[in-house]
Formats: structure tokens, sequence, C-alpha cells
């Protein structure tokens, strides 16, 4: 009588787009410019690229409806990145869940998803398929493939495909997806969007242009980038008993304290044996030995005292690549002129194994209006925040500072930036606009604000005793 | 450089936990619960089985941590439902995005993910196998399977399993899972959410056993079940591309009209002949030609002008279940013993082609003490949401309420309760917590919220006149 059936992840986020972002045509569209910018500026400075980006967003009227209710265009996002090699082309733009991003690193992406889901809305609402362009570095072709995803199968079906000898040295990719949208509607959160990219991003040229044929021109104001991310092994604190059990499966390590140097992070020979003999386990046993059922429960106790044994050092932060001071204050000088700014880089903590890094900036006066409440501007590995502010583990945050002790009283002139750097993002959904409550973050967020607060108060204060003195 | 992979939709929710809501022991032990007592509802009251539902949590000393600080439990839940099939029971139990609730009708599971993500995160954290026993109405044997999910494949590995005859007629399903949770940190939302499945459901018998050897009991308190909800076809206005090229291969209709009358609700012939004539389409096309390439701009122009179509039927509503004012209103008495409740039961919607209906419910005085704001109860398709209460749209839309407006000046003794009843249910995430905007579902949440207060308005005011006679 119930109909049991089973259903591709390709399907699933068809049949859910909200859970993607993709709610209605306009934060489809938001989302479509996201998505195919973030995979841009990772192909770019997480490879020591200085990125240039071209956006454009075209209007398709012969596939829009009679009276201009149904809009369709489509979306190009060209980048100089690394490009995507031809072996696994199809597969990054036509299988969810395919990615290069599933390793320990800090990177805008890291479900597998994001291009795949712009895809699945373009196909659902233009029937159009998608076109990707690219070449690797150092390669003599480029690649040409057309392609739809196959719903039921979770696979591209690739419709047209091509490759030419390349002339120059280009190197990059070419991103084409055309769906319903609506630009008057979308537009200025989408210009808020690159803006915001581009504040943080002074290393990259980004150029976009509008469907109306407007041209926004975000020159490159410096060629230092920041040290990119690295790739990390996992630290013992962030284990579990299946991550354990895969580490375990594909180690070649031949005894547990091999096993524990070898396979995670921070994790020295003597800092192995102390822990190992802290619980009464014999360092030289063969890890596979653990994955029989017998061993079951010395397997469950070994990753409980992991995940709290204090003597393993932090989980490394030198891996992690944060925006920096300088360039967050220079990023609120252009985009406020105020007449006073600061920034902090906190020092590395971590939650669960996961290595963070939360920045604060904060701009005050000059020409920022007073508003009734600060400013809040939102980052996650390097992307801008736009949707569900008040959901935001950084807004519960700032709502929660008293101004009054910093001598600023509402309504003032006062611009928040918080960035949070990590392998790992706790978004509350796929569609990366809120990040959850974690106490480590909300700790360190909290520190960060009042580090800087504490700096206005200082130059507020000082201000006050100047005006004071001139009154006499 | 990149390392691409391909991972399955198993381990992709094993790696975020937090998106299914297993995002801390606490929250785990909760969202298992929840997802184990929601599944035991649909298998019972959708199908007009009046519901005996047993939860018990057994605390696992033998599995937890030494010094108590990992704690592990097994939560049982035993129903007396339809039971699952022998031949899909692994896959329902070990196979995500398996379900029978991919159709369309009004269940309060939707994802094909529930209980495997309580596996998922079972396997992880306490490394036990789910063990689940069922038997069918009017099956001659029992059936048990113990499982493990394999998290590569995204298959259910069976460790053991078995049948014997049954004695007697019970049909049901009996799911254990052990995981990592925290009962102390737990304990009241996981009483609230049974306490307000209990009060929206006066027809099942609940008891609940806590890891203290508590018992709390929910007896039965009508034998009158709500009509079950129905299977509905697709509505016109709901469709996009993909989903009709889906129903156009799938139809054994030979003609468009046929096929318009035949696959889709609320389109009659009458109807179906004047949205065909209305756009200049042959009424006798085949439909398959509408999938050959020519044809593109042709299938995409009739897709739009179906969606906005305003010849077609509002979707049916008959098919959705709603709770019913007199259930509320016993509900919220029995809750809160106040001097005045009431109930709305709001004419049926729609958006994006899904039916929905709004009740809202609301109670005043008596033993409920004042409060600041008004107390909001959430519920939709019969799910009690306790979780990210100021993100979600009954939130925001009681939060724009004038209350002074109705006499009510805060503090008072207001209790608001509002049900969305669906075909889909917009949660924000898989964890189903938060509803999203959907400009419809706002208008109709308003409506129903106002026209409730205004009765109350006209008790307080009839009582404020009673005092004023009483004074001269
Ligand atoms: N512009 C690009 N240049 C180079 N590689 C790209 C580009 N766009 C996509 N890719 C490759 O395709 C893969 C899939 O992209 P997709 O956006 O679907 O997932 P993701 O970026 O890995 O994760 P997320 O879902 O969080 O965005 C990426 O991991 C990357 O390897
Ligand atoms: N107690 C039960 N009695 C009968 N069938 C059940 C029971 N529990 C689960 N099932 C079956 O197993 C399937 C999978 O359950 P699961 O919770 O994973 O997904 P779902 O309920 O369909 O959707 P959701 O992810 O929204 O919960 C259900 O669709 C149902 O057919
Ligand atoms: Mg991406
Ligand atoms: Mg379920």
């Amino acid at each position: 009588k119930e109909k049991f059936r089973e259903i591709s992840v390709a399907e699933f986020f068809a049949k859910n787009k909200e859970l993607a972002g993709f709610a209605n045509p306009t934060r489809a569209l938001y989302q479509t410019v996201r998505e195919l910018v973030e995979n841009s500026l990772d192909a770019t400075d997480t490879h020591l690229i200085l990125p240039e980006i071209v956006i454009r967003i075209v209007n398709r009227p012969e596939l829009s409806g009679s009276n201009g209710s149904e809009q369709r265009f489509t979306v190009i996002v060209e980048d100089n990145g690394i490009g995507v090699p031809p072996t696994v082309m199809a597969n990054a733009f036509g299988r969810v869940l395919f990615s290069s991003k599933y390793v320990i690193r800090q990177t805008r992406g890291m479900y597998g998803l994001g291009v795949k889901a712009a895809v699945l809305y373009g196909q659902a609402t233009a029937g159009q398929p998608l076109k990707v362009v690219s070449a690797t570095k150092g390669s003599s072709y480029s690649y040409m493939k057309e392609l739809f995803i196959d719903m039921k199968k979770n696979e591209p079906r690739i419709v047209s495909e091509g490759q030419w000898r390349r002339r120059g040295s280009w190197h990059g990719t070419r991103v084409a997806i055309t769906l319903m949208g609506d630009w008057r509607r979308a537009k200025n959160r989408i210009l808020e969007y690159i803006k915001r990219t581009a504040i943080i991003a002074p290393y990259a040229e980004i150029i976009f242009e509008t469907p109306d044929g407007e041209i926004y021109y975000f020159p490159r104001l410096t060629r230092k980038l920041p040290r990119p991310p690295r790739e990390a092994k996992p630290h013992p604190h962030g284990i579990d008993l299946e991550h354990f059990k895969i580490i375990i499966k594909e180690s070649k390590a031949k005894t547990l304290l091999e096993l524990l140097v070898q396979e995670f992070q921070s994790v020295g020979e003597k800092t192995a044996r102390a822990f190992l003999k802290k619980i009464g386990v014999n360092p030289n046993l063969n890890p596979k030995k653990l994955l029989r059922k017998e061993n079951e429960e010395l397997l469950r106790s070994i990753v409980d005292e992991m995940k709290k044994f204090e003597g393993f050092k932090p989980p490394r932060s030198d891996y992690l690549s944060p925006l920096g001071e300088d360039l967050i204050k220079l990023g609120l000088k252009r985009l406020f002129e105020p007449e006073w700014v600061e920034a902090v880089t906190r020092p590395p903590r971590a939650f669960e194994g996961n290595p963070f890094i939360v920045e604060i900036g904060m701009a005050y006066g000059g020409k920022i209006p007073p508003m009734n409440e600060p400013l809040l501007l939102r980052y996650a590995n390097k992307i801008p925040l736009l949707y569900e502010e008040k959901e935001d583990i950084s807004w519960k945050v700032l709502s929660s500072i008293n101004w009054k002790l910093y001598l600023i009283n509402f309504p003032a002139p006062l611009v928040v930036l918080v960035h949070i750097a990590s392998t790992k993002v706790p978004y509350k959904g796929v569609g990366k606009e809120s990040i959850s409550e974690i106490p480590e973050l909300e700790q360190e967020i909290k520190n960060g604000i009042q580090e800087v607060a504490r700096r206005l108060r200082a130059y507020i204060s000082r201000k006050m005793k100047e005006a004071e003195t001139l009154r006499r």
C-alpha cells in the first residue's frame, strides 16, 4: 500500500530546491552568481593565482515569457584559475556530491553541490544545458562540454563536447548557466555580494556586466596575496568511530603508535606514547585488529579518550588563511570612509578538532551615517553572507554587546565586520547563509568584538577630552 | 593537484550531521526521539489506526565513558502501525533517500532521511547496529533485522536477521538506535516534544519511559481520528520543466488533452480544452513529441502558461488532514486551563500548486501566567517545532501583530498555536525546525491570528464592561 522508492541525491535537491538557497527566481539568480564566483575564487587565490573574474548576467528574451512574466537569464562567470581537468569535467559540473574540496582545507566550497544545484534549477526552469569551457595550467588544449544532469541517475548527460588547441597561455574556466530569474528584485543583493567580495579581495580584478548593459569594474589594488590555505590531516579531537575505522582501513601503519603519528596532525611520537600509556594500550598493537568485533569496546574507548586527551597539541592554524588586519582595515576604509577603523585577527582556537580564526573589523564615524544599530558585515571563509542575518551566530553575539560600556549611544555611525576562517564552517544549511551557534566560536567572536570595541572607546574618550579642552 | 572524488549521500549527511539536526549529543538525542516518533505516527494515524506508541530511553552504562563524560543511550520506539514489509525493511532503515513518502500527500516525513540520519549518528558515536522488528497487518510472521549503514555505498549492511511466526494479531514496528546523548540537557525538550505531540493527538496512547525509570503516560481520550490525508496528483501551478518531462515520459495518455486531465488534479476536460485553446496548442498533439529537441520552445511555453493559467481549479484540500477547531481547543484547554480558548481552521489556499491549510488556536487567562510576549506553539503537519523559533515564519508574523488593537497589553496571559498542514511544508532545513517565509503562508497565518484575536477582543471587551457594570 505504501509505495517505496529510492531517489538520487540529484532528485532530492531538485525536489527541495529551497534547501540549497533556490527558493524563488530572485534567490536563484543570486545563488547562481554566488556559487560560480565562489568556485572561481577557490580556483585562484587558493592556488596563488591573482584572480581575474568576469561576471555577466545576460537577458534571454527569446526564452522568456510573452508578457515578461517569466524572465530568463544566462549567468556567465569566467576566471583565470587552475581550470578543471577534462577527465573530471563532466562529473564536476554534472554529478551531485562530486568535488575536489572533500579534504581538510579552508576553502569556500565544501559540499560538492553548489554548481550542480544551479544547474538543476536552470534545467527545471529554462531547459538549457550548462556550458563549461576550461583549460588547466600548462595544457595545450581547451575543453568544452554542454551537459544536463540526469536526475534519476545523478550523472552528467553530455549533449555536446569539443576540444581545440589553445592559443597563448590562457588557463581558467568559463561557466554558463541559463535559468529563470528576477534581476529587478535580485539586483541590489547581487551588487552588494560582488562589492563585498571585492572589498576583501583587493588582489582580485572583478568585472560585472548586468542585463541592462551596465559594467561595474573593481580593479586590482595590490599584487599581494594572502598566504593560501593548506590541506591538513584530521585532529584527534575531531574523530568519531566511523572516521577512525576508515583511517585504520586505509592506513599502511603497522602499529597503533605509527598510525597515530602518521594519520593525525598535532600528534608527535612522544605524545602518542604518553596517550597510549595513559589509556593502557600497547603501542605496538596492530591497528587492523581494532576492526574486529571482539575489540569493539577497546576501539570505542580509544576514540572516547582521544577526543578528550589534553596532551595533543591544538589543531594547526598555519594551515588557515585569514584576511589579516591590514586587508580588513583597507576594505572598511574604502567602503565607508570612516574617521576611525581598527581590526584584530584573534589567536586560533578549535571546535571539535576543527581549527578556526575569528577576525573582527570596526569602522566608526566619518561618512558612516548614524544608524539605530551597528551595521554587521558577515564573512565565512572569505564569502560574504547576506541573508538570514537574525539567525546567525555573529548577530546573536553582536546583539548581546552593551555598547554604552564603550561610550556608544545609538543612533551611532558604527560598522562591525566578522570573519570566521576554518577548515569546517558549521553553516546551518547547504545554502551557506548563516552559521550555527558553536560555543567556542561564540566566545571568540565576543572576545574579538570586545577587544576592538575597547580601542574604539579609547578613541571616543580621547575625542571627548579634546572637545572638552577646546571648550575651556 | 586537486583530488576529485564522489561521496555517497550517506557520507554527506554523516560528515555534515548538523544539517540534519544532529549538531551535538543533546540535539541528537532529541532528534532521534523525534524521527522515530514521527515515523510511528505516520504509520498509524495516516492509516486510520489509533496510535499506541511506547518510547523508552535506556541508559547504557556499559557503553559509556569511564567518568560518565560520554553517555550512551538506546532509544526504543514501538508502535502498532502498518509495519514495514520485509522486502523493503533493510533499505527503509539503511539506505539514505529511501522512503514511502515521496508522493504528494500530507505526512510528517518527506525526505527519506530521518531514521537513517539517526542511525548514522549512532553508528559514529556508539558503534552499535540499528535493530528493527516489524510485522505488517495480516502477516503471519514478524521480521527482525540488525544493520549498519555502509557509508561508502549508501546501503544497509545486515549483521543479523530473523523471522518467527507471530502470535496473536500484533502488527507494528519497534526500532532501537544506540547513540551518544545528553539526557540531562535534552530532558526538558524531549518531554515538551512528547507532551506537545500528545496534546494534539488525543486519539493516541503514548507511554514514555526515561533513563531514570520515570514513566509518563498520555492516555487515549477519544477514539475519533481526524480524516486521514490522501495522495494527490500534481497541480499544474506547481509544475516545472523537469517534472513535466517525467510526467510525459511515464504517461500512457495518447493526446496532450488526455495527459492534462489524467496526470493532474483540478483539470477537467473542459478546462484542459480552454487552456489549450488559449495558448493555441492542438489538444490531439501526441505528448511524447514535446520531448523532441525541435519542440523545446513549445514545451517551455506550455509549462510557463500552465503555471499562471487562472482557469484551473485551485488544488484540492480535501486531501489534507487538518487538526480541526475542536481538537485544538481541547488540547489548549488541557495544557493551560485558560479562561478563554478559540480556534479557527482557515480556508485552504495554495503556494506553487501545493495546497495548505493554516489553523490558529488561542488561549487566554485562567492558569496561564502573564508573560512579556505571547507563548507561541508551532506545528507543521502535526509535528511540534521546538527550535529556531526566531527564524520561523510564524514567529515573524506573530511579532508583527499590534496587540493593543485587541485590548491586550503585555505582560499578558496569552498563548498562540499555529498549525500548517500541507502536501509540502517548506522547511528551512532537513532538521525540520523552522519554516521559510512563503508570502501565501504568511498572509494566511496573519489572517488567522487576526480572526481569532478579534474574538478575543470581543471577550475582553465584554469582561471589561461587566467589571464596569459591577463597579456602579
Ligand atoms: N571555476 C572553477 N575552476 C576550477 N574548478 C572548478 C570551478 N568550478 C567548479 N570547479 C570544480 O568542480 C567541483 C564542484 O563544484 P561545486 O560548486 O559543485 O562543489 P564545491 O565547490 O566543491 O562545494 P560547494 O557545494 O560547497 O560549492 C569543485 O570542487 C571544483 O573542483
Ligand atoms: N515505524 C514505522 N512504521 C512503518 N514504516 C516505517 C516506520 N519507520 C520508518 N518507516 C518507513 O521507512 C521509511 C523511511 O523512514 P525515514 O524516516 O528515513 O524517512 P521518511 O519518514 O520517509 O522521511 P523523513 O526523512 O522526512 O523522516 C518511511 O518512509 C516509512 O515507509
Ligand atoms: Mg562550489
Ligand atoms: Mg521519517
